[in-house]
């Protein structure tokens, strides 16, 4: 068991140093590590390092650098058992445009092998989905599911057409 | 294997039969707030055999039954499909494509059938073992968990390892 | 001690109730109770029927109305010892574009008594705000803070000029 | 009683002396992730007096001196100016701007200043009495709390009501 345990960490730990550069930059450090102790109950401790920066520890990370770092992690651990499928539910809701763009590109190349489900108010995660539904309330309290194609749902917005990207 | 679509009647928000058909690669699911998009998460994680009323953000699990609006009358029974294409022969059976269903029942009666026949969960559950498919499985990811697989506090992350070994 | 606590309860739970059905529609009930057992003990239930649901519990709530909930519940709060400044950050990150015009409208409203400061990555709300500042880091690992004008901040933006609302 | 403005230096990220001007009613800040949003918001909850290093997302308090980058060595002082201005009277001085200022340095040793002259955190804090501006009010919102404050477990929405009383 314990032999084991030590292969998957290794595995996950290599996938992790990679998917963090590609969703960060390339010289950015990251790594898991056992901490000390018996092995079966010791803590899996994670030094994240985004563009540059030293933080002294994961929780001096800001928001979105968190969510970028949590997503390259569960993909890591993710990669060693895959699931044919995974659901995101408004996981995106704390990146920047640029984040977004990053995080698009990791899903995309994942979504060969894997199914993705993305729940999502932003608008650059609805452009880059292959298929695009809109569940509405036409009927108060009672669900509604309609298949929509992104131009048309932008022509639904009625609300003010800014210049916003 | 891949989800090909789910059939929801009568379960949460979802008063009247609806069908979302899911693409091999990327569907996003848009709406409103309060519309019912998580509505969905949780009526697939509903079919594969969750258990627990309080991952579907319910006190008892007779509370996924559609309970009525001012102009609807609650329904007596929650019943959802999930569609799956066995099309890599992952799930150990012949079929190449398996309809699971699970129905509630105001009365407390719970049914789960496996293409048209009942089977009991342990069924289910032999059927996805090693799979990553199983209610379990991290394939669900939201934005809460983000906080808590990185906080040190938990041994939410050392769980994860150890599921994945 | 006692008496004072129900003075503040009573006052906190009209304003909620106001609040609330600003935030939602006229017709929506809320409402905050005190659970029975020893006064200085007992905890604060709070009921929401957004929109003509019947949810048994806020729990049930989604994402959104959830965060307009607690957002009406900090504000009837306030107004019992209104503090001179608030500090908002990315708390508009869960809403869609119709609960983020009435968010913009109570702000609005307060902010002839009190100071707000929001950290936001929603264009709307940006919108809103009187003075606008950009944070960034163009030196690695070090914030420089710029002021800038909305419709600026549209040019700067150099990613695609998508008509997006 | 609003704020006029704040001075970083050496606080996080700002390793350049940065000066932000609030406006009286909304003021918004924006930028990409991790570039230094929150810390602005760091900077204020840690000027008015916040004592628990893990509100500021370290885990000593001398984290939140400027650790260096690639480029640049560590500082060795923190120091952060609040201006307020006391147009209504609100605060018990005959001020009618006060200046906070709370420095750090490596050494471990803390300074309060009010306008140019040293004092106490008590002083501080009696300044404050009874007017919502200590580090303790809820005049910070994030949105971790929304979980926290609609959560039936805790009794964090009971402290809140009774702060209020
Ligand atoms: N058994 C039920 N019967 C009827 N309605 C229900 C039932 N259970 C939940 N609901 C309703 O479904 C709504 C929640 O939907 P859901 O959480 O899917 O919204 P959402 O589209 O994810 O929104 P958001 O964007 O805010 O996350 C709630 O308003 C709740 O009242
Ligand atoms: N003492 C310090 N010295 C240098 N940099 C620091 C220090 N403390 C924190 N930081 C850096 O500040 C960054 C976090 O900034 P902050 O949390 O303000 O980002 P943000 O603008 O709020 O981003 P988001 O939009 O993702 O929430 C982290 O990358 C962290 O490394
Ligand atoms: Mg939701
Ligand atoms: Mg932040």
């Amino acid at each position: 068991a314990q032999k084991q345990f030590y292969d998957v960490f290794e595995r996950i730990r290599t996938n992790f140093i990679s998917i963090f550069t590609s969703l960060f930059n390339e010289g950015d450090e990251a790594d898991l590590q056992i901490e000390e102790g018996d092995p079966l109950e010791a803590a899996i401790r994670i030094t994240a390092k985004p563009r540059g920066k030293r933080p002294s520890s994961i929780d001096m990370l800001s928001g979105g650098e968190k969510t970028l770092t949590a997503i390259a992690l569960l993909f890591a651990i993710y990669l060693v058992k895959p699931s044919p499928f995974c659901i995101l539910d408004e996981v995106d809701a704390p990146l920047d445009d640029a984040n977004i763009d990053r995080y698009i590109r990791l899903i995309r190349k994942f979504s060969e092998s894997t199914q993705f489900i993305m729940i999502t108010h932003n608008k650059l995660t609805m452009e880059a989905a292959e298929t695009l539904y809109g569940v509405t309330m036409e009927e108060e309290g009672v669900s509604k599911v309609v298949s929509v194609r992104f131009s048309e749902y932008e022509r639904k917005e009625e609300s003010v057409a800014e210049v916003l990207e | 294997m891949y989800l090909s679509h789910i059939e929801i009647l009568g379960f949460k928000s979802f008063a009247q039969k609806t069908n979302v058909k899911f693409n091999t690669g990327m569907t996003a699911i848009v709406g409103p707030n309060g519309c019912g998009k998580t509505n969905v998460v949780d009526a697939i994680r509903w079919v594969l055999g969750e258990q627990k009323a309080s991952t579907l953000r319910s006190d008892k699990m007779y509370d996924v039954i559609f309970n009525g609006t001012k102009s609807r009358r609650p329904l007596g029974l929650a019943e959802v499909s999930l569609i799956i294409d066995n099309n890599r022969n992952v799930l150990p059976t012949e079929y190449t494509q398996i309809k699971l269903t699970r129905r509630l029942f105001r009365s407390g009666e719970s049914q789960y059938l496996m293409n048209g026949t009942e089977c009991r969960l342990r069924d289910i559950n032999d059927l996805f073992m090693d799979t990553g498919m199983g209610p379990d499985a991290y394939s669900v990811i939201e934005l809460k968990m983000i906080e808590t697989i990185l906080s040190n506090r938990t041994d939410e992350r050392r769980r994860l390892f150890e599921e994945a070994a």
